[in-house]
Parts: structure tokens; sequence; C-alpha cells
């Protein structure tokens, strides 16, 4: 996992550094404190090197936590897992922002199409309905005036 | 670097470049401060023995000399570092899309296409404008209907009013009761004129 | 003009003029009230 390879390499860069710092090659270039002091020299070195993995490690362990790496390391383990059928290279951003965030917005482009098409059908069944009342209604109002105008023609 | 890993970026947040060279500036500051404290601590030990004439100059060429040995070999085992954690660990696989960006394999839209469907739903919402207000317009027809139609009631109901009081007073058709009334009127008329004529 | 795009455009576009209809109902009633003036004043010539 990206986990334990991100450990190993960093634990091995590590283990030859210190390996390279041997007692030998400090003590050469320390040669003139060896001589006067070696046990000194020996024991200022061993805590040379305890210190210096130990602060490393830890601040190698600072670095993971600060960006959660661990959390990150896993999920993209998992990623690549699910994404293990697919051959073909993934879609990538195309560096032009606007336009990998407008087709972001297909979907929900989509539904707002499919739902305005339904909203529209149905305000167009009701203004179906209401413009056949209206039409009935000016049938009402136009059977009125005749009936008016019968009444005012018997009286002429 | 040539290859800026912008979708790394986005996935860990950060640029993989940075967070080796965190792990670098942690390797190589702790082996410098720590190169610092191994110096000072020499140069204390050294205060117990005065006459041993080494001095901090020549410590000082000494934790040089093994910094820049040390530093030399990191260098050379980080590049290998570096390598492996942009490879292998800090890398997004090619083949491999970030669950955000589902959509885009879902809906591979070109410009064009996006750009149709963004014209295409604002017609919509055009429309279903002018559905409304059209609706809104066919109700205030229908208010005014009610109106009219409640005025034209009225009108036929004070006809039907004005016959049915003919009708209450004997004359339910009065062009016939005026006629008849006009003939009598004639015929008294006549009748007057008779009784004239015998009185003189 | 939005009407004149929407399903029932038609409908819309034909709405007839109810002010002018309320109106000509007016010329009714006056009309209505000449003759019956003039019924009265026949009448009351009758009479």
């Amino acid at each position: 996992s990206r986990g334990q390879l991100f450990d190993t390499v960093v634990n091995t860069v590590l283990e030859k550094l210190v390996a390279a710092g041997s007692y030998e090659r400090f003590a050469s270039c320390y040669r003139c404190f060896y001589k006067l002091q070696p046990e000194m020299t020996r024991s200022i070195y061993e805590e040379f090197i305890f210190q210096l993995q130990a602060s490393i490690k830890e601040e190698i362990q600072e670095v993971k936590k600060e960006g959660k790496l661990e959390l990150l390391f896993d999920s993209l383990d998992k990623l690549v897992e699910e994404a293990k059928e697919q051959q073909e290279p993934a879609w990538r951003p195309s560096g032009t922002p606007e336009e990998d965030a407008s087709s972001a917005m297909v979907p929900y482009l989509l539904k707002h199409q499919s739902y305005l098409r339904r909203v529209l059908k149905e305000k167009e069944k009701d203004n179906k309905q209401l413009a056949e009342a209206v039409l009935a209604g000016r049938g009402r109002i136009k059977e009125l005036q005749q009936q008016i105008q019968a009444r005012r023609e018997a009286w002429e | 670097s040539v290859n800026p890993m912008a979708y790394e970026a986005q996935f860990f947040g950060f640029s993989p470049q940075t967070c080796v060279l965190r792990v670098y500036i942690a390797f190589q500051d702790y082996l410098f401060d720590m190169m610092l404290v191994v110096e000072s601590v020499i140069l204390k030990k050294l205060d117990a023995f005065p006459d041993s004439k080494l001095s901090p100059l020549q410590i000082r060429k000494c934790t040089e000399k093994f910094f820049a040995f040390m530093k030399e070999h990191f260098n050379k085992l980080f590049s290998n570092l570096e390598k492996v954690l942009l490879q292998l660990v800090l890398n997004i696989p090619p083949n491999l899309l970030l669950p955000e960006d589902k959509v885009h394999q879902q809906y591979p839209y070109s410009r064009e296409q996006f750009q149709a469907l963004q014209d295409e739903v604002q017609e919509l919402q055009r429309q279903y404008r002018a559905e409304a207000s059209a609706g809104q317009a066919l109700r205030a027809e229908l208010e005014e209907q009610k109106v009219v139609q409640a005025e034209l009631e009225k009108i036929l109901q004070w006809f039907a009013g004005l016959e049915s009081i003919c009708r209450e007073h004997g004359t339910s058709n009065v062009k016939e009761s005026f006629t008849f009334l006009t003939q009598n009127s004639k015929k008294l008329q006549d009748v007057l004129k008779d009784v004239e004529k015998k009185r003189k | 003009q939005d009407y004149l795009q929407t399903s029932q455009a038609e409908v819309l576009s034909s709405k007839p003029n109810y002010q002018q209809i309320l109106d000509e109902q007016g010329e009714v009633l006056s009309f209505m009230q000449l003759v019956l003036e003039e019924l009265q004043q026949a009448v009351k010539l009758l009479q």
C-alpha cells in the first residue's frame, strides 16, 4: 500500500544515511577530538545518531499528520483498486476551469431540463383547461349578448 | 518540475512536490541542527581540557567536513526517494478518475453540447415563464368574464322583470295590447263623435 | 409579446373587448329608455 511504501522508502533513506555517517567516518572527521577523548567521541556520536533518527522520524510523522497522508493514501489505494478494470486513460482537467466546471454542471442542467420539461407540460395542461374555460365563458357571454339583442329587437 | 501534477494536488490538497520538499527539509534541517548540537557539546567538553590546544575553529572545520559528507550522501539518497514518492506513492495512475470528476465520465459533453444544453434550459425557462404569464392572463380573463356575465345577466333580469310586470298587468304582449288600446281609443273617439252628432 | 409563443397564443390573441361589450349594453339600455318613454308618452296621449 502507498502508506507502507512511503514509510519504507523514508526509513530506508534514513537507515542508509545513518549507515553512511558511520562512527568511523564521524571519528575521522573529528580526529583531533577523537584522539583527545575517544570514549566521549563514541558517546557523542551515538547520542547524535539517536537524536537524528528520533527527530527526523518525529518530523516525518508530523508531515504525515499535517497532510493526513495515511487517510489519503488508503483512499487512493482503494480508488486505484476500483479503477483496475479501466484501461483507457481517464478524463483530466482541461486546464480551463470554467470549461471543466461547466461540464460538471451537466447533471444539474439535465435534472433542471427534465424538471422544466415536466412543469412546462403541466403548465400547458393547466392552461389548456383554463383556455377551455375561457372559451366556454366567451361562448356564454356571446349567448347572453344574443339574448339581450333578441329582447331589444322584440321591443324594437 | 515539468509535470505540475495538478490532478494529484486536487486529490491530496497539496502538490506532491510540496510533500517531497517537506520530507527533504525534515532531513536537512535536523541533520543541520544535530550537527550544531554535536559541535556545541564537543566545545563544552573541551572546556574541561584547557591545554588541549584545540580551537573552536578546528572543531568547526571538523563539523563542516562531516556535515558536507552527510549532506552530499543524503542528496544522492534523496533523488531516489523523490522518484519513488512521485512515481509510486504520490501519483494518480492515468486510468484513475477521482470521484468528484465522475461526472465528466458520465457526461462527456463538448463545449458545443454544453452550450446547446444551456440554451435549451434557458429556452425552457423562457417558455415556462411565458406559459405562467399566459395562465395568469387566462385567469384574469375568467375574472373579467364573471363581471361581464353578471352585468349581462342583470340586464336580462331587467328585461325579464319588465316583461313580468307587463304580464302581471295583463299585457303579456305589449304590442297587441297597445294596438288593442289604440283601437279602443279610436272606437271611443268614434262613439264620442257619434254622441256629439246626436246631441247636436 | 410573451403570449404569442405559448400553447394558448391563439385564445389569448382573440380575447374579446369586454369593455366594448358592456358599452354596447349601455346603448341597449338607453334604447329601452327611449322606447319606454315613447310608450309612456303614447299611453298618456291615449289616456
